[in-house]
């Protein structure tokens, strides 16, 4: 454990806590992709099967039990709970095509062909790509809440730190995972026109709306 | 070097 993963994990559980509380606050999920919620839910049961066979540490433990609950309350949240609030026709990406390209790709690229391996790894590449339904639909209508906005922060600036933290541990650790640092500069990339425009819009005060 | 041992992080 190191600073960079240590500011990381709290800035990814910073994220999940801020969309339970804009959700359960205003009774209302709208401006959320519920189809990036369904992913982020199959990427952390995917990667954390090994809570069954793995055990790293307390902390760890605790962590990916967190990150389950989470996940699976904001999905009921979205999906059963308030889903009258849910926007369904703004949530219009085609997120099966996302599953279908990690699949293949977790199969094709892998450490070593197992069953738990195969799943980490496409736990991995989804997660890169997880965000795209959230900001396509941001997109789509030309703004977002700025909860929704620190919410988006939160969780991109997570994997960047993750970024740094890699930096470190093959430094310091010679320890270098391909398949998660690949990953991770695709997934922090996807997030650069959003960090650029929550730099200069909301932290100045103003709505993030994007130009016309 | 390469080192995939376990997956510790989260």
């Amino acid at each position: 454990m190191n600073v960079f993963r240590l500011i990381g994990d709290m800035s990814h559980l910073a994220a999940i806590i801020i969309l339970l509380i804009k959700i359960w606050r205003s009774r209302s999920c709208s401006g959320i992709s519920g189809k990036s919620q369904l992913l982020f839910t199959a990427v952390f049961t995917c990667r954390y099967l090994d809570l069954f066979t793995n055990f790293v540490s307390i902390y760890n433990t605790t962590m990916k039990i967190f990150f389950l609950a989470s996940s699976y309350a904001t999905i009921y949240l979205i999906f059963m709970k308030f889903k009258a609030t849910y926007n369904r026709n703004h949530d219009t990406f085609r997120f099966e095509l996302l599953i279908v390209v990690s699949v293949i790709l977790a199969l094709l690229i892998n450490h070593e062909f197992s069953a738990t391996e195969i799943l980490w790894t496409f736990s991995i590449y989804l997660e890169a790509v997880a965000i795209l339904p959230q900001l396509f639909m941001i997109t789509k209508t030309g703004e977002a809440e700025s909860i929704t906005s620190h919410y988006l922060f939160a969780l991109g600036s997570y994997r960047g730190l993750y970024i740094l933290n890699w930096i470190y541990r093959y430094y310091v650790e010679g320890h270098l995972d391909w398949i998660a640092v690949l990953s991770g500069i695709v997934q922090t990339g996807l997030y650069c026109d959003f960090f650029y425009l929550y730099i200069t819009r909301v932290m100045k005060g103003k709505n993030l709306t994007l130009p016309a | 070097k390469y080192c995939n041992k376990k997956h510790d992080e989260l």
